[in-house]
C-alpha cells in the first residue's frame, strides 16, 4: 500500500507558502 | 482479482469522471463564500485567468498530441476550511487575489488531469496531419514550461491539493509525489530558480533560533 508523507507541520499552510513578505 | 495496469488505468478515469461531475465547474459555495470575505473579490480575475491559461493549455496541447484537443475542465478546488481552522481567518483576500497561486492550482490539476489519461501515451513520438513530428513528451515539467511557472511555487500547492482532495488514487498521489521529489533533487535547483533569493534573503534576516545541539 502506498501513503504520502505529509510534510507541513499543523501551524503551516498554503497561506505561509505564497507569501512573500 | 490482480489489477492490470489496463484496468488500473481505467479505474483511475472513472474515479476523475465521478470526482468531476461531483464537484461541477462552478466555484463550491463554500469557495464562493470566501471569495465575498476577501478585501478585493477575485471571482472575475479567477475566471479570466482560467480562461486565459486554459486557452494557453489548450493550444500547447493541441500542437503536442495533434488536432485532437481535449475540453478542459473549469474548477478551482479550495481546500481553504483546513486554513481557516487553522488560522482563525476568513479573509484569504492575498492568497485568492495571487496569480501565481491560481496558476499553480490549474497546473496540479492539469496534470492530474494528464497523469490519468496519458499515463505513457503522451511520451510516444508522434506526428502532425503534414508529417512534422511533435511535441509529445506531455509529462511533468512540461505543464510549468506552458504556464512559465516555477518549480518552487508549484511545489508549494502539491500537499494541500492532495490533503483537498482525498479521493485522489493511489496512483495519481504517487504521480504528484514523484513530480514532488523531482522538484526537490534537481528542477528547484536550476540556476534561475527563486530558491536562491528566498536562500539569500532568509540569511541576510539572520537565524531566527539557535539550532538544537546535537545529540549525545
Amino acid at each position: 500500500s502506498h501513503s504520502y508523507h505529509f510534510g507541513l507541520e499543523e501551524h503551516e499552510g498554503i497561506t505561509e507558502l505564497f507569501d512573500s513578505d | 482479482p490482480p489489477q492490470t495496469p489496463v484496468r488500473a488505468a481505467m479505474n483511475s478515469i472513472a474515479q476523475l469522471r465521478v470526482d468531476l461531475i461531483t464537484s461541477g465547474d462552478q466555484p463550491s459555495s463554500n469557495l464562493a463564500v470566501y471569495f465575498k470575505n476577501c478585501t478585493v473579490d477575485p471571482t472575475e480575475e479567477v475566471l479570466q485567468r482560467v480562461e486565459s491559461l486554459g486557452l494557453l493549455f489548450s493550444q500547447r496541447f493541441g500542437q503536442a498530441v495533434g488536432p485532437r484537443c481535449v475540453g478542459l475542465g473549469k474548477q478551482v478546488p479550495p481546500g481553504l476550511n483546513t486554513e481557516e481552522k487553522r488560522l482563525s481567518v476568513q479573509n484569504f483576500s492575498k492568497l485568492l487575489n495571487d496569480s501565481t497561486f491560481h496558476t499553480s492550482l490549474l497546473a496540479c490539476a492539469l496534470e492530474v488531469v494528464m497523469a490519468t489519461y496519458g499515463g505513457s501515451t503522451f511520451k510516444n513520438g508522434g506526428y502532425s496531419n503534414g508529417g512534422v513530428p511533435v511535441e509529445t513528451d506531455l509529462c511533468f515539467p512540461w505543464i510549468l514550461d506552458v504556464f512559465q511557472l516555477t518549480a518552487f511555487d508549484f511545489y508549494k500547492v502539491i500537499e494541500s491539493f492532495i490533503k483537498a482532495e482525498p479521493s485522489l488514487s493511489k496512483d495519481i498521489v504517487k504521480h504528484l509525489e514523484r513530480c514532488e521529489h523531482l522538484i526537490m533533487e534537481t528542477i528547484a535547483w536550476r540556476e534561475d530558480s527563486p530558491l536562491f533569493e528566498l536562500l539569500k534573503r532568509t540569511r541576510e534576516e539572520g537565524p531566527v533560533e539557535q539550532a538544537e545541539p546535537p545529540a549525545t
